[in-house]
């Protein structure tokens, strides 16, 4: 069984350099991590499961990648072996994204770009990656559906003034601060997205159209009193009942705030704030400028 | 405020500028200011003695181009097209933000029609995309858009420079607004002192009921 | 002083600070 297992690891290595990854995995997975001379090494499993899946995830196979990443996440509070620890973490946050769980993979994309310890298992974790973990935060946040919690992420990331650095920045910036995106931009940023990433949905839509209709349409709501399904479609750059459906679909998840009126075909968004807290709100805000004149006056001796 | 504070470093670069330019010099400061993305305020380059001396020479053109700028409106210019020099696409796109901000000034509501006569749009989508990119997405108004009545509802403008003779309506305008709080404020004293007479007499009242009450016990 | 001149007549334009019927309603 040793000599089985050593021929299949030395295998495994030989297709991982050609490149053969899905083989490479295969061949690894063939060790009987759970019967075998090895099944008391925890350590060894862990390894190895983290391999295989990092293996499957080169040829985007998410669905065998998660089998073996699960039965590494019962291992892995064990581990104290920090480089495995770190590519567990990077093969799970591949395989929610790979899955399309954008903000789970996101918070974890993330999580792993504030790296603190930048020397792990003898291998120097260097600023590219921790930026490359940063970009795959801020475009999964993107691709993620819109509302209150891709909100907040958004805004977490919007602060950090890392990501003023990245070449993702004015994307993130439009979307944190709730602006249409317009055709080119969308285009520029699908150039840098995954395969998987780009995948069709069953509405034959795409991952990113779906979450650029959406965004846009939020976006339209804090512009728009009210709109014509046939201008919300010239503003989306989609067909009028395709900006009607995803509307429906938006106001039932209670994701955005509104009604349709079929017969006249618009949209009437409804403003989260009552008319009397708007006063309130106006009030406010003529007093700040009010202050803001005076404190003006202040600074210049008038 | 926010514009405010964008533009003051940009007005007080052009002034600046403007302390050693002359003659072309100043000509082409003038193309660059009405040029540039960030500004909207040109009362302190017009004030500045080197630009009002274009008055009367080969440049007074350019000084006209400032004043448009300051005061006056895409209309003007087209009025006026003839004595003024082709705008840039910039510069034109400039002075119809402007014109938004002047026509903002009149009312919050903005009907579709006066917009797209005013701003020379044929159409909803461009005089949208204007609005939207252009004016909000530049943080120059803030507002709605209502396609079902076909208007622009305003909640902030940017203030532009002060045309002649405006500075006695905003005087008046905040003396209104001055007597307006005072009122305000003593129609609200005389309510909350309305109200404390009223609590007074119903803790009266009450009381006596009590001691009514109590009598009532008593006899009982 | 325009920049103050243009920050009052900003401010200046917000008055009345809402005038909507629905406000009235609600305001009453």
């Amino acid at each position: 069984e040793e000599q089985v297992c050593l021929i299949r690891e030395r295998l495994a290595e030989l297709y991982e350099i050609e490149e053969e990854w899905t083989k490479s995995a295969q061949m690894l997975s063939g060790i009987d991590l759970d019967t075998g001379i090895r099944a008391g090494d925890e350590s060894y499993k862990l390894t190895k499961c983290v391999k295989i899946a990092l293996l499957y995830l080169e040829d985007d196979d998410a669905t065998n990648a998660e089998v073996y990443i699960k039965k590494a996440s019962f291992m892995v509070n064990g581990c104290k072996d920090e480089a495995v620890i770190l590519q567990y973490k990077v093969c799970y946050a591949r395989i929610l994204d790979s899955k399309r769980k954008f903000l789970e993979a996101a918070l974890r994309y993330y999580e792993m770009s504030q790296l603190e310890k930048r020397e792990i298992g003898g291998r120097i974790v260097d600023e590219e990656e921790l930026q490359q973990a940063l970009t795959a935060a801020v475009t999964c946040t993107i691709l993620a559906a819109a509302g209150p919690q891709r909100s907040r992420v958004l805004a977490t990331l919007y602060k950090d003034e890392r990501c003023s650095k990245l070449k993702i920045y004015p994307i993130l910036q439009k979307v944190y601060l709730e602006r249409i995106l317009r055709k080119p931009e969308v285009d520029a940023f699908a150039e840098e997205l995954k395969p998987h990433q780009k995948a069709l949905l069953p509405d034959s839509s795409t991952v990113l159209d779906r979450a650029m209709i959406e965004h846009n349409l939020l976006s339209a709501s804090k512009l728009y009193t009210n709109i014509s399904f046939e201008e919300l479609g010239a503003l989306l750059g989609i067909a009028p009942d395709k900006a009607e459906k995803i509307a429906a679909r938006m106001i039932s998840e209670d994701r955005m705030r509104g009604s349709i009126d079929q017969v006249e075909a618009v949209i009437h968004f409804d403003n989260d704030i009552e008319e009397l807290q708007q006063w309130d709100q106006q009030i406010v805000s003529v007093c700040q400028s009010l202050n803001d004149v005076l404190d003006s006056m202040m600074k210049k001796g008038i | 405020m926010e514009v405010e504070e964008r533009q003051s470093e940009l007005v007080e670069q052009f002034v600046m500028l403007a302390k050693s330019a002359r003659g072309r010099a100043a000509a082409e400061l003038i193309a660059h200011a009405t040029s540039h993305p960030s500004l909207f305020a040109f009362a302190e380059l017009l004030a500045m003695p080197h630009i009002g001396e274009l008055q009367g020479t080969e440049h007074s053109s350019s000084l006209d181009v400032l004043k448009l700028f300051a005061h006056g409106t895409w209309s003007d210019y087209k009025c006026n097209a003839s004595n003024l020099p082709q705008l840039l696409p910039q510069q034109q796109l400039k002075l119809k933000q402007l014109t938004v901000l002047t026509l903002a000034e009149t009312t919050k509501v903005l009907p579709y029609d006066l917009l797209m006569r005013e701003l020379d749009v044929s159409n909803v989508r461009d005089l949208e995309d204007l609005l939207i990119n252009d004016c909000m997405y530049a943080g120059i108004v803030r507002g709605k858009l209502d396609q079902c009545r076909r208007c622009f509802e305003v909640s902030f403008a940017a203030g532009r420079d002060l045309r002649p003779g405006q500075l006695e309506n905003m005087m008046q305008t905040l003396e209104n607004w001055l007597a307006k709080s005072e009122f305000l404020l003593s129609n609200i004293q005389e309510k909350i002192k309305w109200a404390d007479g009223m609590n007074e007499s119903d803790k009266r009242h009450k009381k006596e009921v009590e001691e009514k009450q109590e009598e009532v016990r008593k006899s009982v | 002083e325009h920049a103050l001149l243009r920050q009052v007549s900003s401010l200046v334009r917000r008055l009345p600070a809402i005038d909507s019927p629905k406000f009235q309603d609600d305001f009453l």
